[in-house]
């Protein structure tokens, strides 16, 4: 691995990084989304936390654009170069730029995240069947108001389960008018549109007045993608038009006729041989999040590494299954230090003869049968940066009995026991985290907790202990305030769980009762406390801890969980250890 | 099945005509990338081509190709590939 010269890294773990604007080829909740897994990436293995911040001077700040986009190294249109970054420090440094003339997916070909319809905003399947036929991009058939739209399933026919496809008739991303959709015509600068303009502007972008007249009124929004926007050509963005002519011919689907090349390619108005509009059709694209994995290296400190299989690799290959390479992991220890563990040192050389005698991810980060990550001199295995860790059974989750709180945070379930905590993580399957310390996380709160959510609106954290909570925003802290504050009367014991509930609710256990929270106002709602066996038959009346996790319900006591599905239903009884904690 | 008639290859407006000849290629590339200075890329044809050479030969190790200090066709390619924009070599 190689890090920039001095070797550059942040003087603070608590990052911070805004996301400026979006590319029209994801849906936002993606593109946040693979964001958010890009960073843990390289917090999973580090002290490093990162927090999305929506206004102000973030230390990494992220930006599309095309062409020359205002740092002075311009993109190079579509292929070539994908991104870049600059190492850690002020202003534009730690920065992470990404090239709009890319079709932005996740590695596979376009991803169609669906709005509205009884899909819950899965994404489209295609091909799917309707009405016997198949299709593999959005359709308006069966429809009159020209609304684009997909089925979720592979047959429409059979489950009845759809969603509306990206399209400014349905709504408009940034600009000034609150995702409201376009309207056609609109007037601009005198002239009539009926659909989306780069018109007036020099990035590129496509853009639409969400009233009758811009001149006159300026509201406007940026317009989504649709699944058949065409990438380069003339009309980037440019939805295809089926069937189009080409050299007399008609074609209703994309064709690599005229190109030498095998490309596909369609027109954006029903006649090539009139217009000469045109695009290329959507491939593969590339992977937002394997892309922003590697530019973030940079945001950190880390230069392009030579090991062809590193995620710093400067070249871009696909990978489904993504694991970061031991190479990246020892540069990023090297420049952060490992977490819990010691700070970072200088490696020796690594010997030059290949990489076979470089030490494997299995044995850096497999648990040994205490449960523990660490590695000891038995296992056999070159260790040459850091010392063995004897493992403290008093940092070992599985030693403990009980736990004071369970909450899931991050998509990590958390263990919270003493002023300590360890993570689980279902998604990485590597293993319990810890023990971490609560206190450098969580500045200010007491060593034992009674209960923690994060909200699912704002991810801000909530902890209560006794009569007392607190209200975290990355590490800045809101409390302690007491419960009282919540509308929530003197007379209850400590709160021993919370589940989210969505449309901000959260539901608060003591003893045998719960309230509802509006997360947003702070108070809980009008006619609590109310029965838990009210709604929860079948779990324990007065749970130890209570929390969501994986969108089912957990109810806990003893070293046992009862779990509830949101329908109410307890379909599973098991251990806590042994399940959820994943001890041998 | 073979096409019934002769295909067609159309210019397409606003695609480049021409790609670019391989040395011009490697030249951007190297000077982009921090292989060679933009001195080097302007010296005479004699030192020219050594430095090239060196600069291939740098940019083969970095990316783990086969130092051949050649503009190989598994050069070419690698310089043809999405990647980063950081350079690779200095600042």
């Amino acid at each position: 691995f190689l890090t920039f010269e001095g070797d550059l890294k942040w003087d603070h773990m608590d990052l911070t990084y805004r996301v400026m604007n979006y590319s029209p080829d994801l849906d936002q909740a993606i593109i946040d989304d693979a964001f958010k897994r890009a960073f843990k990436v390289w917090s999973d293995v580090t002290p490093l936390t990162f927090t999305q911040i929506y206004s102000g001077e973030a230390d990494i700040m992220i930006m599309f654009g095309s062409g020359e986009h205002g740092d002075g190294y311009p993109f190079d249109g579509k292929d070539g170069l994908l991104a870049h970054a600059f190492p850690p420090g002020l202003n534009i440094q730690g920065d992470a730029h990404f090239d709009d003339d890319e079709l932005w997916t996740l590695g596979a070909g376009i991803v169609v995240k669906t709005r509205y319809g009884n899909a819950n905003g899965t994404n489209c399947h295609f091909p799917f069947i309707f009405e016997g036929r198949s299709y593999s991009r959005c359709t308006t058939e069966g429809r009159r108001d020209g609304l684009p739209w997909c089925a979720t399933t592979a047959s429409y026919d059979q489950d009845k389960k759809y969603g509306f496809c990206p399209s400014e008739l349905l709504y408009t991303n940034g600009g000034n008018s609150d995702g409201s959709p376009c309207v056609f015509p609109f007037i601009f600068e005198g002239n009539s549109y009926d659909a989306c303009t780069t018109d007036g502007r020099s990035d590129g972008y496509r853009w639409c007045a969400t009233t009758a007249s811009f001149d006159q009124d300026k509201k406007y929004g940026f317009c989504p993608n649709r699944d058949t926007a065409v990438i380069g050509g003339n009309s980037q963005g440019d939805p295809c038009i089926f069937p189009f002519i080409f050299l007399g011919q008609s074609y209703n689907s994309c064709t690599s006729q005229g190109r030498h090349d095998g490309k596909l390619w369609c027109a954006t108005t029903s006649n090539y041989d009139t217009d000469k509009k045109w695009g290329f059709c959507p491939d593969r694209g590339y992977s937002i999040f394997l892309v922003a994995a590697h530019e973030f290296g940079h945001s950190l400190g880390l230069d392009h590494s030579s090991v062809r299989e590193a995620l710093m690799y400067p070249m871009y290959s696909y990978i489904q299954d993504f694991q970061l390479h031991p190479d990246d992991i020892q540069g990023i220890q090297f420049l952060y230090g490992r977490g819990s563990g010691p700070k970072p040192t200088i490696p020796t050389p690594l010997p030059t003869e290949g990489p076979q005698t470089m030490p494997t991810e299995e044995s850096q980060t497999m648990p040994t049968e205490a449960g523990s990550t660490s590695t000891t001199e038995e296992e056999g295995m070159p260790e040459p940066t850091t010392q063995p860790i004897p493992v403290d059974p008093s940092q070992d989750a599985c030693m403990e009995k009980s736990f004071d709180a369970i909450t899931e945070i991050n998509g990590e379930l958390h263990f919270f026991k003493d002023g300590k905590y360890w993570t689980y993580s279902s998604f990485w399957k590597s293993g319990i985290q810890g023990a971490f310390s609560v206190a450098n996380t969580w500045p200010g709160l007491p060593a034992v907790i009674d209960a923690s959510f994060q909200d699912v609106l704002t991810k801000r954290v909530f902890f209560f202990a006794g009569q007392q909570f607190w209200v975290f925003s990355g590490k800045s802290v809101l409390g302690p305030r007491n419960i009282e504050k919540l509308g929530i009367g003197r007379g209850a014991g400590r709160i021993t769980g919370a589940l989210q509930r969505g449309r901000g609710k959260v539901l608060l256990f003591s003893g045998e009762n719960y309230w509802r929270l509006d997360v947003k106002v702070q108070r809980v709602d009008k006619g609590y406390p109310r029965a838990t066996d009210d709604i929860f038959t079948g779990v324990p009346l007065d749970a130890r801890n209570v929390f969501l996790y994986q969108d089912k319900y957990h109810f806990c006591q003893g070293s046992f969980y009862w779990r509830m599905t949101p329908q109410l239903q307890v379909d599973r009884v098991g251990y806590i250890k042994y399940d959820l904690l994943q001890c041998p | 099945p073979l096409q019934s008639k002769q295909q067609s290859v159309v210019t397409f407006p606003g695609e480049l005509v021409t790609s670019l000849p391989d040395l011009e290629l490697a030249e951007s590339y190297l000077l982009r990338f921090g292989y060679v200075t933009a001195a080097e890329v302007g010296a005479k044809t004699g030192s020219k081509h050594e430095s090239l050479a060196t600069a291939l030969r740098k940019m083969q190790k970095h990316l783990g190709l086969e130092e051949t200090g050649e503009l190989d066709a598994d050069t070419l390619e690698a310089m043809r590939a999405p990647r980063c924009g950081v350079p690779d070599v200095g600042t």
